[in-house]
């Protein structure tokens, strides 16, 4: 019945002891109110004779309605502890789940591996899944997504930099490409999730970041496919698999800076894995 | 240098959009798969070929006998598969750091045993711990590993540039047979 701790005092993640759910963070011995779920966005369906009446489709993200709906309220998790990393394993449903790891030596992340599909639709309806994080932080209407490895923009919702914008699709007109992060501030607080993958992300309202992670529709969007994106290998929808990583600190005295750099180069430049069998050679032999 | 044209036609060919951002037909991405598979398949070969270079400086003596020892990629261990280890009571994991300063890494395999030790190259054993790789509730095809756990340990201060290898070995390791054979 007690909450499970992901880390240490310095840096920990505490999750809801019988849903798996996260519930709050310490970054630099700041604590944070932050949760995670999946949501989905119900394809929208037009019927294609104008630009304003597409469907969402391949090339289009276009939701029918902003809100998002919650994939399952009813999760059900499993922790196992260990010497060498923690890990808490959640069910959403038959076909989402996710691992939350926190590894112990010198770590200041909390990694995510997210298992999304085959995305039902036996109700006909396309699905498009988010994961989405809520915190505390105030963050004003702005964000930061980088832009394919060069530097981190800032982008504020509902606004573009460079002429007056009117705003008609509140959810798609606020999401960019996330290349390999994107990253919330408050203050002297900094909290950043990184992708392993171009995914599409944004944040709707103050304390908020959400990354797309799976999709699958019934109708095409017109812009040349002539299908619609929704495909499946053995019979059955697709099924993806990535991961997430969740971390943060102190803008002012560089922690933030400095861990979001050592995660980057760890997960993005991560060292490479050989074998070789061995069956036939002793230890003392292949010293 | 041959040997890299496979995977730089492969960079060439994934600038395009649908390459990178899921937008196209499973069956090009199908596609993409399989040239990416060609061009790490023969960047295989530098690999090995590099990594038994510098084990052979260490030991010029026994150059002909580390030109044999193969070092494989298991591409499908993002999904917890790798059939060198399905079929293996003992291997060798060799870690390449690429960064050109130190690193640590958690390695985590996909093995089917109930226990294993890990060996560092100096004989020191590593602490282990396994983890159980989560089921899916609907069976899907997709994934083809007898393997229900990972095997986790932490590969301290890797040189820069260069390699560690551990030896692991493994008892009350069931062997599988035709059942788990690995399809193309």
């Amino acid at each position: 019945g007690r909450d499970v701790i992901l880390g240490n005092t310095k840096f920990n993640a505490v999750l809801d002891w019988e849903t798996g759910s996260l519930k709050s963070m310490v970054l630099d011995r700041t604590k944070f109110s932050v949760s995670q779920d999946f949501y989905y966005y119900k394809g929208y369906i037009g019927d294609n004779k104008e630009f304003v009446n597409r469907s969402s489709g391949a090339y289009i993200f276009r939701p029918n309605g902003s809100e998002a709906l919650s994939v399952s309220s009813t999760k059900k998790s499993s922790t196992y502890k260990g010497d060498l990393v923690d890990e808490t394993h959640i069910k959403w449903s038959d076909w989402l789940s996710q691992v939350v790891r926190y590894y112990k030596e010198d770590t200041y992340h909390v990694e995510m591996e997210w298992l999304a599909g085959p995305i039902p639709v036996d109700d006909n309806v396309g699905k498009e899944i988010i994961s989405r994080f809520k915190s505390d932080l105030l963050s004003d209407g702005l964000f930061y997504t980088d832009s394919n490895g060069r530097e981190m923009l800032e982008r504020k919702r509902n606004f573009r930099p460079t002429w007056s914008v009117n705003i008609k699709e509140p959810v798609s007109a606020n999401y960019y490409p996330v290349t390999s992060r994107i990253t919330l501030r408050d203050g002297d607080k900094e909290f950043s999730i990184l992708t392993d993958r171009a995914q599409g992300g944004t944040s709707l309202n103050n304390g908020e970041v959400e990354l797309m992670v799976h999709r699958r529709l019934l109708h095409d969007d017109a812009f040349g496919v002539s299908e619609a994106l929704n495909e499946t290998a053995f019979g059955h929808g697709l099924v993806a698999i990535g991961k997430h990583w969740l971390t943060g600190g102190n803008i002012s005295s560089g922690t933030a800076a400095q861990r979001t750099r050592s995660l980057q180069q760890q997960v993005l430049l991560s060292p490479w894995l050989f074998f070789t069998p061995a069956d036939n050679i002793s230890f003392t032999e292949w010293v | 240098s041959v040997d890299l044209n496979k995977m730089r036609e492969a960079m060439g060919i994934m600038q395009h959009h649908d390459a990178v951002t899921g937008t196209e037909r499973q069956k090009v991405a199908s596609d993409y798969a399989r040239v990416l598979f060609e061009g790490f398949e023969e960047c295989g070969i530098i690999a090995q070929a590099a990594i038994n270079k510098l084990i052979a400086n260490k030991k010029q003596s026994e150059v002909s006998r580390v030109d044999a020892v193969p070092i494989k990629s298991c591409l499908l261990l993002n999904i917890s598969q790798c059939d060198i280890l399905d079929y293996s009571n003992q291997f060798v994991v060799t870690v390449y750091n690429p960064l050109s300063h130190r690193v640590s890494h958690y390695v985590r395999v996909p093995v089917s045993g109930a226990s294993y030790t890990v060996q560092d190259p100096t004989g020191k054993q590593l602490k282990i711990q396994l983890v159980p790789i989560p089921q899916p509730v609907i069976e899907i095809p997709g994934r083809v590993s007898p393997a229900t756990m990972e095997l986790v340990f932490y590969a301290k201060d890797l040189p820069p540039l260069g390699f560690r290898s551990y030896y692991i070995s493994g008892s009350n390791h069931i062997h599988h047979t035709s059942k788990y054979k690995i399809h193309p």
